[in-house]
């Protein structure tokens, strides 16, 4: 069986899989394969004529790259449509059996296209011999093109003369088709699509407010939400009360409420970095009362700088303008596990007793060393 | 990679090997929207067929694939993979700054255990090759669209390229100091093994800089 539980007997349930209790799991699936999603059947069966196990394995297969690009050439005008029967073959639903591709349709696509290849060093898949399939009018049935069958696939884009060229070529300021169809009526509501403001940039209506900038002056993500005075707008634009702003838990459905809101390590003075968190939109100095070593490694890890090299505990400034804020260590830090050292520390009524702040140098972790490995150093250039 | 030579044990130590069921070395890829469970990570590995003592498997706890992964033009080819607990012999690589880009015409290194030309290799391979600019590297590609999210690097001829297997992989830059930055992860390219000329393209990684941060943030300190 392929897939690795196999339905009991091909009906339901499903038992683990036993090379001895072989089930013909045969099955018809729906093509899932955006390349052939044009075809006039929509039923498929795998392992396919390529020796792929799945339509996931189709889809990353280099087949699925070389045929729409192959396509592009002209070589044959039903030279996608064989490449289908190929990657997705039809599956009879009565008899739950592939149906392959005629032998004269397997036959002209390579007389037509495989030279074509050849000039750029690649071969024809050798897994489509057509001498395994059968001829047309025989008893066995087999594919062959219908009238109106489309030349090019949902991947590509249809030149005014009928060529197929891959759709990302649409607009792209190169004419590709021979009749350079391809670079008319390229105006952004010609093509469905939404203008930036200020520029030429045409983007999907669904990028607009969804959180990644696209066009040149990030326009499309701006006046995204109308958030309350007491509340700050998410990265998808959605609205979170500023209380719950950076305290270590996701209330956006993004996490970016606990983003750019890191415990912040501010420059002071000469004996290191005093320890500053952001929450609810303003700082705090961290009361040193408590603090353990164990907050030092979560501080540092957290910030990505490696490990504590120092900690020293230090008198708060007298006579700095405006109300110091403070957090304290919560008594049941430790219990928090996974958390983030703002979900350690909890606001207090009172001051801080012992008036002194936490501050703490981090030694950056090493990064992008290699070591001189075999006993002999890295060579260097002469 | 084509072009390359075999790499000294050990020599980058941030390089793994992503590998699935029966089938062993897949690339150190990114066909990674499969679920996490299908996935083995594989450190400290120079020969595929000798693992030697230093090798260490994990298996993912998640894969974070990009959420504007586009697979039709290969853009924002990156994941985020979480290993299911620490390791000791992984030496980190160093993340780009903002904004910090290596600058056409310097040489880095690419290395993974993917196709040669010929055939897969079992010991890691090397290659240096050279960074192209955006500009240059669009004349090569008439099919596709060179995005702000990729970096070029290679050679007009293909002569040290990355190839199937390779995806993923790493493309390192030496800066001052001696420290290795990784600037590049192997997304795609021309049909490497023929006779298709043109250099490799890879996913610019200080473009990710502050996505990759802030997922590591998250999936390592917020509770959920």
């Amino acid at each position: 069986c392929i897939s690795t539980s196999c339905p009991s007997a091909c009906g339901g349930g499903s038992a683990a899989c036993d090379p001895r209790n072989y089930n013909n799991c045969t099955h018809c699936e729906p093509i899932s394969l955006e390349l052939c999603m044009n075809l006039p059947y929509n039923q498929t069966s795998y392992p396919n004529y390529l020796g792929h196990l799945s339509q996931r394995e189709s889809t990353v297969s280099w087949e699925s790259s070389l045929f729409p690009a192959l396509v592009q050439t002209g070589c044959y005008q039903y030279l996608m449509f064989y490449a289908c029967t190929l990657l997705v073959p039809k599956c009879d639903p009565l008899t739950l059996q592939r149906v392959p591709p005629c032998r004269s349709l397997c036959r002209n696509a390579k007389a037509k296209c495989e030279s074509v290849l050849g000039i750029v060093g690649l071969q024809w898949p050798d897994d489509s011999d057509c001498s395994q399939f059968p001829e047309e009018g025989g008893n066995a049935t087999c594919l062959l093109p219908e009238a109106g069958v489309d030349e090019c696939s949902p991947s590509h884009f249809k030149c005014g003369s009928g060529r197929c060229v891959l759709a990302t070529k649409r607009c792209d300021g190169h004419p590709d088709c021979d009749d350079h169809s391809d670079e008319d009526n390229c105006g952004c509501s010609e093509r469905a699509l939404w203008e930036c403001p200020g520029s030429k940039v045409c983007i999907k209506a669904a990028m607009i407010c969804d959180g990644f900038p696209d066009c040149p002056l990030l326009v499309d993500e701006a006046n995204c939400s109308a958030c309350g005075d007491n509340e700050l707008p998410c990265n998808n634009h959605r609205c979170v009360h500023r209380t719950l702003w950076c305290d270590g838990k996701k209330h956006c459905s993004d996490s970016s409420d606990e983003w750019d809101c890191g415990t912040t390590l501010s420059l002071s003075d000469r004996s290191g970095s005093v320890l500053t968190v952001f929450r609810t939109a303003a700082e705090y100095q961290v009361c040193a009362d408590e603090w353990t070593h164990a907050l030092s490694l979560l501080t540092c890890g957290q910030l990505g700088l490696g490990v504590p090299s120092s900690v020293s505990m230090l008198p708060d400034q007298p006579g700095i303008p405006g109300r110091r804020r403070w957090l304290h260590v919560h008594p049941e830090w430790h219990l928090r596990n996974g958390s983030a050292l703002q979900a350690r520390l909890e606001k207090r009524s009172h001051a801080c007793h012992s008036r002194r702040r936490v501050s703490l140098i981090c030694a950056r972790e090493e990064c992008g060393l290699r070591p001189a490995v075999g006993g002999y150093p890295h060579r260097k250039k002469r | 990679i084509l072009g390359g030579r075999v790499s000294r044990r050990g020599a980058w130590p941030w390089q793994c090997s992503l590998q699935s069921g029966q089938s062993g070395h897949v690339c150190g890829c990114r066909t990674l929207r499969e679920s996490a469970d299908l996935w083995t990570v594989v450190l400290g590995l120079n020969n595929l067929d000798h693992p030697g003592v230093h090798r260490q498997s994990r298996t993912v706890r998640s894969i974070i694939v990009h959420p504007r992964y586009n697979r039709a033009v290969v853009d924002y080819d990156i994941s985020v993979v979480q290993l299911d607990s620490e390791t000791d012999f992984v030496g980190p690589v160093c993340l780009p700054e903002p904004g910090q880009l290596p600058s056409p015409d310097s040489y880095c290194y690419i290395t993974g255990w993917g196709h040669m030309g010929n055939r897969m290799p079992f010991k890691l391979q090397e290659g240096e090759v050279r960074i192209i600019s955006m500009s240059q590297c669009q004349s090569y590609f008439d099919m596709k669209t060179i995005t702000p999210r990729m970096l070029c690097a290679g050679y007009e001829a293909g002569t040290v390229d990355s190839c199937m297997g390779d995806s993923g992989g790493p493309l390192v830059c030496e800066e001052v100091g001696g420290r290795w930055t990784l600037f590049g992860l192997t997304s795609w390219g021309s049909v490497c093994f023929s006779k298709v000329l043109g250099p490799g393209v890879y996913s610019n990684v200080t473009h990710f800089t502050a996505w990759i941060r802030q997922q590591i943030y998250i999936h390592t300190y917020l509770s959920d």
